[in-house]
């Protein structure tokens, strides 16, 4: 029997929630050392990559490894039946059957929900992901992930052209970061200067840049990882016009959420 | 677990 144990219902709650609206299958992988999920967006566009370690987990207990792929909807929906207080436990039998049984324990209701989940096919992952190098980006921006969800938020307003996706247009250049989307009616921008550590030292934003680069991506990717953010105060966004760009929020030295995007060509 | 390839070679395919 491999029982991985914990009590983090309601970051998976939020974690679920933001990637089922992009993703429809993840590749769960639990070991002793914690859990890696990996998913891969329908048009292949974008990769999610979640890495939490084992004391990430108020209570985190896990004998043997576990890997199987999972619908993210199916568990959404699961995951809001359960109280946020809960103590999950995840079964798979030896035998490796193509179950695996979630439970959610409620210690002071006395109640137990138990869901059994059909493994998936996981859609090309689990891939090897290299540490990334920073230096490889043209530019790195990070900022407060309220101020990220903001501005998301703005372009969503605002960037429905009807017809076709919503893009938006990310520029790093002069120590500014500018955000453009436009709509059937008009246009929204945004633009982010670097922050004076001074007045806000909590909530910097902090522009590094070794040459100017302007990328488009498809806003729902952005919307996506801006509900992922809030596991974490502040986003870092790598951007390159020769990689996939890197959204990621570290989750308190514990682990990282982080989103590979590739952005549009024209 | 056993990975199914690399990365970047996903993100050249596509």
């Amino acid at each position: 029997m491999l029982e991985p144990r914990l009590v983090q219902t309601t970051f998976f709650k939020n974690v679920l929630e933001a990637l089922s609206d992009l993703f429809i299958e993840a590749h769960f992988e639990f070991s002793r050392t914690g859990l890696e999920l990996q998913a891969i967006d329908t048009s292949r566009v974008a990769l999610v990559a979640l890495v939490l370690r084992a004391e990430a987990f108020n209570h985190y207990l896990c004998d043997r490894g576990l890997s199987m792929g999972l619908n993210l909807a199916d568990m959404a929906k699961a995951f809001r039946c359960a109280n946020n207080d809960d103590i999950i436990t995840i079964k798979a039998e030896e035998d490796w059957t193509d179950t695996v049984t979630f439970t959610f324990e409620s210690p002071e209701d006395g109640e137990i929900l138990e869901f059994d989940f059909d493994f998936v096919g996981s859609n090309g992952v689990p891939l090897e992901i290299p540490e990334y190098q920073e230096s490889e980006y043209q530019a790195i921006v990070r900022m407060p992930s309220a101020k990220f969800m903001r501005i998301c938020k703005k372009l969503s307003s605002f960037g429905d052209s009807g017809d076709r996706d919503p893009v938006v247009i990310i520029s790093v250049y002069k120590e500014r970061v500018r955000s453009f989307a436009r709509g059937k009616t008009g246009t929204s921008t945004t633009v982010c200067l670097q922050t004076q550590t001074v007045d806000k030292p909590k909530e910097p934003t902090l522009i590094e840049m070794k040459e100017e680069v302007s990328l488009i991506f498809d806003l729902k990717y952005m919307n996506s990882f801006s509900k992922a953010s809030t596991l974490s105060d502040q986003v870092t966004i790598n951007l390159s016009s020769e990689l996939p760009a890197v959204f990621e929020c570290k989750i308190a030295e514990l682990g990282y959420i982080r989103y590979y995007i590739s952005p549009r060509k024209e | 677990g056993s990975k199914q390839g690399s990365i970047m070679s996903f993100f050249k395919k596509v």
